[in-house]
């Protein structure tokens, strides 16, 4: 099948994010349902970054071009707008982000991630908390009557959304567009709840093994030893070095991706990041 | 200043831990061969240690889950406001001389849920609900049993989790979480809302889901949920985070499933902050690309 799309589409066909190029996450995903070990990981990460940050890069570079076109052939028409091009202004919200978590397990090292975000001028707008349109019950029990109602309507398995279409009924599960009267949210445009910064921590098992080690062969007992060894600490923040990102926007990650396509020492270090600083290769 | 006289200072900060699966079977000293639940190691690289080791195949030990809250709660409890945690409570199904049991995962997500909830309560109110520090749990394809195998309720399984993760879900929406097992909690009344996503509905590995075209289809019936309380937080202007085990990838999500899933949380980008998912052992970030779902989904018309 992969290899009849491949011929069917080009490697890398217009704007076919073919599902076949995960492959290996599903193989290292199988490969670990019995057990912790990872399995293929680089690989994936590898897949990761061809299949999402590259096309992005590839488009964002597209973009940029087309628009420097543009203003080249406009520069002599109005000099005004010779501003330095701005790659994908306006482009960023067709995205969504998903941030999948370091695990506790020590896959590689226990991890976990502690999220700050924006909550400057919480305290004016608290005023309108009890403005409800609607009691949390009341939702819920009329909520449960609009699904079964919904549920209720004819069945059609076959042909789907095209036979519904058809039909002339909607399928519910397809959202309508955001209307355009509607400002974006936290995640495009800095506000309350905006995301501003992550702290990741981790476990270096090695250390606290080590550590272990010593403070019994110190003389101290197991539960003393295990208690001045084991700690969680510090292993990035989202705003350090070497690619330190100013805010957690869409924008930004989008931004972020974009370098990770083309500078291989950035890339270097986000693979050793996303692998919790525990050295794994295939 | 909350309803009923009470007040919260906010953090700013909330955790996000993932995949925690502790394992009762494990012992320090043993195999790691034998998924350090027993035998003699052959040498050094083949010993348990207490905590474990990166990369070696083990579960969490038990010492590692215990220390790793305390160390939460010692450093981090008072100084966040809420708690994503996304699932897989217990250890994998890799022993054939020790095969997990319904009830050996029921116990040990429902110790987990009490470990949680005796962290971050209020100790000083009796209101077994009144957390100092809001909790939102999702569950994994390891804490249901059969392996990923999870329908609607109500069923045994969604009983047990009603039952076990009774504190952490409104009340309001226990009778609909007793079915969808999906639910959300304001962190911020009338304000945040952080959405857990019962994300096995819409998981290709469970053999329950096929598509989320027909109505009988789990994740179908998800996301007609998901659609309804999204427009319903839209319209009181909150805004929301959505949380869930299994991240919505290609490879993860039944085709459709993924361009439907995908399409919801990029037409309510004017309330939805992002998405936190767990399951893939890896720190990473993934842009989805709503364009390209509208084209899927107007192609497969």
């Amino acid at each position: 099948s992969k290899a009849f799309n491949e011929k069917k589409n080009g490697e890398f066909g217009d704007d076919d994010d073919s599902d076949d190029v995960l492959d290996s996450a599903v193989e290292a995903s199988d490969a670990r349902i019995m057990g912790a070990k990872p399995v293929n990981k680089v690989a994936y990460i590898e897949k990761v970054r061809e299949t999402y940050y590259n096309k992005i890069a590839s488009k964002a570079s597209s973009f940029a071009s087309r628009r420097s076109r543009k203003k080249h052939k406009n520069k002599n028409k109005n000099d005004k707008n010779n501003k330095k091009p701005t790659h994908y202004k306006g482009k960023v919200d067709r995205y969504s982000i998903v941030t999948v978590a370091g695990s506790v397990i020590p896959t590689f090292n226990p991890a976990f991630r502690v999220w700050e975000y924006n909550i400057s001028g919480l305290e004016s707008s608290c005023s309108t908390n009890a403005m409800h349109t609607q009691e949390w019950g009341t939702f819920f029990d009329n909520l449960e009557t609009k699904i079964e109602q919904d549920l209720m309507e004819e069945e059609n398995t076959f042909g789907w959304a095209g036979a519904l279409w058809r039909s002339g009924k909607i399928d519910k599960t397809i959202p309508s567009r955001m209307p355009t009267d509607l400002p974006l949210g936290p995640a495009y445009t800095p506000q309350l709840f905006t995301p501003t910064r992550f702290v990741q921590y981790y476990a270096d098992l090695k250390d606290i093994e080590r550590k272990y080690s010593q403070a019994l062969d110190d003389g101290l007992n197991e539960e003393e030893a295990a208690a001045k060894a084991f700690a969680y600490q510090v292993e990035y923040s989202s705003d350090d070095a070497p690619y330190p990102m100013k805010s957690l926007l869409t924008k930004d990650y989008i931004d972020l991706a974009v370098e990770l396509a083309y500078n291989e020492t950035l890339w270097t270090k986000f693979t050793e990041r996303a692998f919790l600083s525990s050295g794994y290769d295939d | 200043q909350l309803s009923g006289g009470k007040s919260k200072t906010l953090r700013g900060r909330f955790l996000h831990i993932t995949d925690i699966h502790p394992d009762p079977f494990y012992k320090t000293g043993t195999s790691v061969a034998q998924m350090c639940h027993r035998g003699k190691p052959e040498d050094k690289s083949d010993r348990a240690p207490r905590f474990g080791t990166a990369m070696n195949g083990c579960d969490s030990s038990m010492d590692l889950m215990e220390y790793t809250l305390k160390w939460v709660e010692d450093n981090l409890r008072d100084q966040i406001d809420f708690v994503v945690w996304t699932g897989d409570n217990i250890r994998h199904d890799n022993d054939r001389r020790n095969p997990r049991t319904e009830s050996q995962i029921f116990d040990l997500n429902a110790q987990m849920a009490q470990r949680f909830e005796k962290i971050f309560r209020n100790p000083d109110n009796i209101d077994p609900r009144d957390f100092d520090v809001e909790v939102i749990p999702s569950l994994g394809n390891n804490d249901v049993f059969p392996h990923n195998l999870f329908s609607l309720g109500p069923t045994l399984q969604t009983r047990e989790l009603t039952n076990m993760w009774s504190n952490f879900v409104p009340q309001e929406q226990q009778r609909a979480f007793a079915r969808g097992t999906s639910y959300f909690v304001e962190v911020i009344p009338g304000k945040l809302a952080v959405l857990s996503i019962e994300t096995l509905y819409l998981y290709k590995a469970n053999p329950l889901v096929d598509t989320c075209n027909s109505k009988k289809e789990p994740g179908y019936q998800l996301l007609l949920w998901l659609g309804y309380v999204l427009e319903e937080l839209r319209s009181r202007n909150m805004k929301v985070w959505l949380t869930g085990h299994v991240p919505p990838l290609p490879k993860n999500y039944d085709g459709n499933c993924f361009h439907k899933y995908t399409l919801w949380t990029n037409e309510y980008r004017d309330i939805i902050i992002g998405g936190l998912y767990g399951h893939m052992n890896i720190d990473h970030f993934i842009p989805l690309d709503a364009k390209k779902s509208w084209k899927a989904i107007e192609k497969s018309n």
